[in-house]
């Protein structure tokens, strides 16, 4: 795919968890 | 509010340390660029934790890391 994935950023809301972590879990 | 250090983090599970690291920062981006705070938070919260503690101590190297991050969301939008 051309790499525009229109979830990236996972964005961060003050409170609310983080969506970004299923990036990055080892 | 006291400093986070690098013994909280490691006392606190990885879901938890992404967690306390982004309430960190997100309001000292928020004073730099506050439209796309959230973008921006979220992007750097992909780095390395040890990263981000030095960015919390230190505002130019988390100064220049989101002006690169904006750079790179504003290429990225262009993308799309």
């Amino acid at each position: 795919s051309n790499g525009t994935n229109v979830n990236w950023p996972p964005e961060f809301c003050p409170g609310v968890p983080w969506k970004g972590l299923q990036n990055i879990d080892p | 509010q006291e400093p986070l250090t690098a013994s909280m983090l490691a006392a606190a599970p990885l879901k938890e340390q992404k967690q306390l690291l982004g309430e960190r920062l997100y309001p000292l981006i928020q004073m730099l660029h506050p439209v796309v705070a959230g973008k921006i938070t979220g992007m750097l919260l992909e780095i390395d934790n040890s990263e981000l503690l030095h960015m919390l101590e230190s505002p130019e190297s988390l100064h220049a890391k989101v002006e690169e991050a904006v750079a790179v969301l504003q290429a990225h939008q262009a993308k799309e």
